[in-house]
């Protein structure tokens, strides 16, 4: 028998010493609540998922409520699960207005014959599967709007190069 | 970015990752997260992977396949994705990072970025970190 284990990551990058407390909170209340879903009976892509939700939740990662802006100013998110039993997989790309894409993920994974789902098809299906739609200003932070703009000043549409953090 | 890896009693794992990309991308742009091999990966014959960092050059080297890879050829998930990060920001440039769990519950961690905020939990212990090393 292997011992059960949840293990989380809250993204690689320059994390500025003043973000470095609330990352590690954060990525300690994310891992209790999956390995709490995996204790309790749930199955492991119930715990990832759970584990992912927490994350999306806080405005301090970039993913969900924290998301990082594209040149327009919006939230597009990309997010996929995977279960490892018959590799079973769902992930959607640049989806707009959801708080949890890892839902949308798996609602793919489970729901349609396809594997990934992008753009306005993916928050289609998203709303024909009951997820609700969220207004694009409840997913961005004033620190994604700080962020856009230090990124314009870096001219990046004009070079092939992006910034070094996930 | 965030992301998750799990493995329970049987030896069953999972993976998922979420983000909002890069700041200032192209509208339209995806990046490595959504793409399976890419942003993650998860097969019960070796393990499940979830990866961050530079979006472009992960889908370029496709590095949750190639640390799954690794493993097949019988490196530990520590060897596995501690290699798979270096390379990847050898070959490719920029930076990355991994967390692994292999479905005899072996766990990996590892980046080439300043940090990656990073926690497990075994029984009752949760184990976390942010620094290299």
């Amino acid at each position: 028998m292997v011992e059960p284990l949840v293990l989380v990551h809250g993204g690689a990058g320059d994390i500025p010493e003043s973000a470095v407390e609330g990352k590690l909170k954060g990525v300690r209340v994310s891992v209790k609540r999956g390995y709490e879903v995996l204790a309790s009976g749930g199955s492991v892509v119930d715990a990832v998922q759970a584990a992912v939700q927490i994350m999306e939740d806080l405005p301090g990662f970039n993913a969900g409520h924290g998301s990082v802006l594209n040149l327009d100013g919006e939230v597009e998110m990309d997010a996929i699960i995977m279960e490892g039993a018959d590799l079973k997989t769902g992930s959607v790309g640049a989806i707009k207005n959801v708080s949890h894409p890892v839902d949308v993920a798996r609602l793919v994974m489970e729901n349609t014959p396809h594997v990934l789902l992008v753009g306005q098809g993916a928050k289609r299906f998203a709303n024909d599967m009951g997820v609700p739609d969220v207004p694009m200003e409840q997913l961005v932070t004033e620190s994604a709007k700080e962020a856009l703009e230090s990124a314009r000043t870096c001219k990046l549409v004009t070079t092939t190069e992006l910034g070094g953090v996930g | 970015t965030v992301g998750a890896v799990a493995v329970d009693c049987h030896g069953h794992v999972a993976c998922a990752t979420s983000t909002g990309g890069t700041s200032g991308k192209m509208v339209g742009r995806v990046g490595d997260t959504p793409l399976p091999g890419c942003g993650g990966y998860a097969d019960d014959s070796v393990g499940a992977v979830s990866t961050t960092g530079h979006g472009e050059s992960i889908m370029k080297f496709c590095l949750s396949h190639v640390i799954i890879n690794a493993m097949r050829q019988r490196r530990t998930a520590q060897t596995a994705t501690a290699e798979g990060c270096k390379t990847m920001t050898h070959r490719v440039g920029n930076t990355a990072g991994a967390i692994v769990v292999s479905n005899s519950g072996e766990v990996g961690i590892s980046f080439t970025s300043k940090r990656m905020a990073w926690a497990y939990q075994l029984k009752d212990q949760v184990y976390y970190g942010i620094e290299p090393d």
